[in-house]
């Protein structure tokens, strides 16, 4: 599972959540306005949080905060 | 498994519900306002609850709780 | 395998059955209004009952019972 | 494999039969009406029998039978 | 794999016929009009056989006999 | 793999074939008009032949030889 | 993967062919005409001939070759 | 994965090519024009050649070289 | 994986590329005009170059050089 | 899982972050305008990150970032 | 996962990059105007770099760079 993260404006942040008992961030991506992130799911990330106006693609469909 | 949360409002929670014989909430991630939280279900999470105005956008479709 | 469970009024109920031999209730997750429940089956719940009016959304279609 | 029933009438069962050599009953489930119950097919449980009115929704269609 | 039958007339039987060398009848599950039944193959049921007026529903569509 | 086998006259066989380097009848299942086999392949059975006039459906397609 | 023979004529031969390094006939299913023969490919037929009229229905498409 | 070869003239070749580190025609079989083969790749053919006029249906699609 | 090639004019050229750390050609399959050519990558072979004129069918579409 | 980027402009760099605990920068490919990468998530890689213009095609669609 | 490239002049180039730790050019295969190569990724390739004009057609899609 991935989904792809287009930044609408700079500082967008793409932030990992740890998995496991405890729920932490672990890493926080910063993207400027146009720069894309193409993100999984992985061993130590379960939840994904993203902050500043962006479009997220992924198979469960298209999700964008900027309307 | 995993779906995106988009909060509509400040305050929204996504809680989740830990897995075995007990069910107790383990984590509550506040979102603020567009904020998009993207999340899986894992080994401590088998139930996850939505408190706030909010759309989830998953593989079974869409839901949404501000009509 | 999960379905998801809005409430359309308050006090609606999500059941967990429990798996095995024996069928009994093993938790009962309470929803206000407009709360949503993300729900598995897991190894613990292999049925799961719902009280009061509420939408489900899942693979398998949309099922409501306030019609 | 998981189906949901909706009881359209008061006295609706949804009874588990057992896998095995032996087909016996082992659970039945009421429901009233517009109660639903979410169920799986299980180690325990090969055949599903639901008398009264209902209506079944599933991955192989609808079925009900209060025509 | 699972299908559903509903009878469409009382006296309907979903007979279950051995797997392995003997292909013989173990289990014949009577059903009422508007009856359902919910079945698997299982590691005893390899073929299942209908008597009577009904529909089944599967994954390779619908066959009703009562035409 | 499973498929649906409809009688449309009295008669109708539905026959197995062994699997393994000899090909034999090991069993043939007798339908009266409008009784309905649903039948898999097997650790036993590779083969499936139908004399008569029958309705098959299957995940390939329907096949009829009343026609 | 299993396919559907129909023989439109009698005397159709549907043959099977060793799996292995040599490829030989291993057994020949004579069908009269309107009889239906669904098969398998196992671990002793890797190929499989037909000859005579015949349609074939089968996950990639009918085939047939009486126009 | 398999596929159909229908012959469209006499003297058609279905031409097995081995499996490994070396590429060489294992099994030539010849179908007169309307006859069908069904071939699957196996342990030993990794590769098949036709010669002469035939259709082939496949998951991949149509291919005939008759025109 | 499987795709089928089909030969538009004379001395088309399918010709396999070692898997591994080198990449090497390892064989060279002629083909006539019409001939066609159903190939898998195999535990030798990673890469097919095409060279001549020719069709390929395969899961990800239809690709053609002659236009 | 792959996607593919081709870039728009010169100077576009698709970016491998490592996977693990830890979120590093391992591998910076530049591309000039119309060339095109095709790239896995892999074992070492578990984010992507693409800066300049570009365009994305992949399994949950297509994004793009000069508009 | 594979897919297919098709130079569109000469001169082309499709590089594959190592798997691992570092990412290095391990092989270049040129392609001639017309030419057609069909790549996977491998144990050693994880990721592919087109140069020149040319099409790629994949299971994400055609990808065009001659416009
Ligand atoms: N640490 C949590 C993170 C998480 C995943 N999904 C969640 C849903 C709600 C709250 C937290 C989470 C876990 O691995 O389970
Ligand atoms: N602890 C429960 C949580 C749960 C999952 N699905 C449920 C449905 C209903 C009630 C509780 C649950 C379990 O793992 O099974
Ligand atoms: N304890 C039962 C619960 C159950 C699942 N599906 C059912 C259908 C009908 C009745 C009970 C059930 C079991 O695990 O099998
Ligand atoms: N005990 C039976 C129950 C059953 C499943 N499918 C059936 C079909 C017909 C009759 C009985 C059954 C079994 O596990 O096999
Ligand atoms: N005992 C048989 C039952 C059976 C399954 N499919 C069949 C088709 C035809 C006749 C019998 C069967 C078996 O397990 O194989
Ligand atoms: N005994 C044969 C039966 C069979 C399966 N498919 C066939 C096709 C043709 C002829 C015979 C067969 C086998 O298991 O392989
Ligand atoms: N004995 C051969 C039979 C075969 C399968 N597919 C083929 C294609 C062409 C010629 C022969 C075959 C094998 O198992 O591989
Ligand atoms: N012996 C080769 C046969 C082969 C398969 N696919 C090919 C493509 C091109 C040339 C040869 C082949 C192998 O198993 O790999
Ligand atoms: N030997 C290479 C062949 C190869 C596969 N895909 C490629 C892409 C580009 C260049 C070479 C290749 C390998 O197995 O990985
Ligand atoms: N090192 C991180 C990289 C990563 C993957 N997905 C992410 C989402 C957000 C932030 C970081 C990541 C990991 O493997 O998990
Ligand atoms: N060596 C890298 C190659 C690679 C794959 N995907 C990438 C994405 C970006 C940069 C490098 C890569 C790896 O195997 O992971």
């Amino acid at each position: 599972d991935f989904f792809i993260v287009k930044a609408l404006e700079n500082g967008v942040q793409v932030i990992g959540l740890t998995r496991g008992t405890d729920t932490k961030f672990h890493h926080a991506e910063k993207l400027d306005q146009h720069e894309m992130l193409v993100v999984q799911f992985t061993e130590h990330t379960s939840a994904i949080k993203i902050k500043g106006k962006a479009v997220i693609e992924s198979s469960v469909g298209q999700m964008r905060n900027d309307q």
